[in-house]
């Protein structure tokens, strides 16, 4: 699965997923990715948000837009809630990573496997790639 | 006002010590094309739905990642590809699901959004959508690279179970 958010100089946000999928997925099973609200979800009240992991769990929690729901109706930071719903997708059994942007321009990732492919850029903040 | 780009290329897969040297360099590489896809639009003043876009296409194109050309294969060994785009101030929203023809997914998921009056489309219909649109169509195997046909070799000899670790992205 690559995901990517960004935020751009007007102060709009956007989200992008795309996944093959599980390896050796059976009777037409769909992940989280292609479901608004769950492994994608842009909203400029909040944020712009995608996921990967096991989504099965990222569907149950509805996890892109609970992050956002909990910035504009929680009134969490963009990590806080982040992590808030990282935690909840673990408290089910469930891993994977988040990233995040909000319209303020402050970005937020997480991920509780030991490892994701991951990369930012922006005016004013230091380009970063990592995978561990 | 600043712009700003994050993009990821999946999690769970690459365990340290599971990731070659070349498969980690080959990746970092394909991150930065897509921070570079993006990054040029956000710094002429472009809109984030055409960055994300962007960056996902170089990541779709880049066999490093379980999306477009390198995507892990299905139970019966060919490649269904599924993307989703969304913008953040009507929240407009495209997406596409078990698409098998069609080489760029998340611009089909961008066509969904701007050229249907629907959310997700699917399977077949979802490839003569985006054919119909002009979106390149490819045969299935051009998907395919011999790194996932040995990783599905590799789930199926150990009883074809749901990857519920995403050992394989």
């Amino acid at each position: 699965t690559i995901g990517a958010v960004a935020v751009d100089q007007s102060g709009h946000v956007a989200a992008a997923t795309s996944t093959g999928g599980l390896t050796a997925k059976r009777w037409g099973r769909i992940g989280d990715s292609p479901l608004i609200g769950a492994g994608t979800y842009a909203d400029d009240r909040a944020a712009a948000v995608s996921a990967t992991g096991l989504g099965e769990l990222f569907i149950r929690t509805a996890a892109a837009h609970e992050l956002c729901a909990l910035i504009r109706l929680g009134g969490l930071g963009l990590q806080e809630a982040l992590d808030a719903v990282l935690g909840e997708v673990g408290s089910l059994g469930g891993k994977g990573g988040l990233i995040a942007v909000a319209p303020s321009g402050e970005v937020a990732w997480g991920f509780t496997t030991p490892d994701m492919y991951r990369g930012r850029a922006g005016s004013d903040i230091e380009r970063c790639v990592a995978i561990y | 006002m600043s712009w700003k780009l994050v993009i990821h290329g999946g999690c769970g897969a690459m365990r340290p010590g599971t990731v070659s040297k070349e498969q980690d360099e080959a990746a970092r590489a394909g991150l930065n094309a897509a921070l570079d896809a993006g990054s040029s639009i956000l710094a002429s003043g472009g809109s984030s739905l055409d960055a994300v876009e962007a960056a996902a296409r170089a990541l779709e194109e880049d066999p490093s990642f379980n999306a477009g050309r390198g995507s892990v294969l299905t139970a019966d060994g060919h490649v269904e590809l599924d993307a989703a785009i969304m913008e953040g101030t009507t929240r407009r929203a495209g997406a596409v699901a078990g698409l098998r023809t069609t080489r760029a997914p998340i611009a089909a998921a961008r066509a969904a959004m701007e050229l249907s009056p629907h959310v997700l489309l699917t399977y077949e219909g979802g490839d003569r959508f985006a054919r119909d649109q002009g979106l390149e169509q490819v045969d299935n195997g051009w998907f395919v690279i011999p790194e996932r046909a040995a990783q599905l070799d590799r789930v199926m000899a150990a009883g074809g179970q749901f990857d519920a670790d995403i050992k394989y992205g």
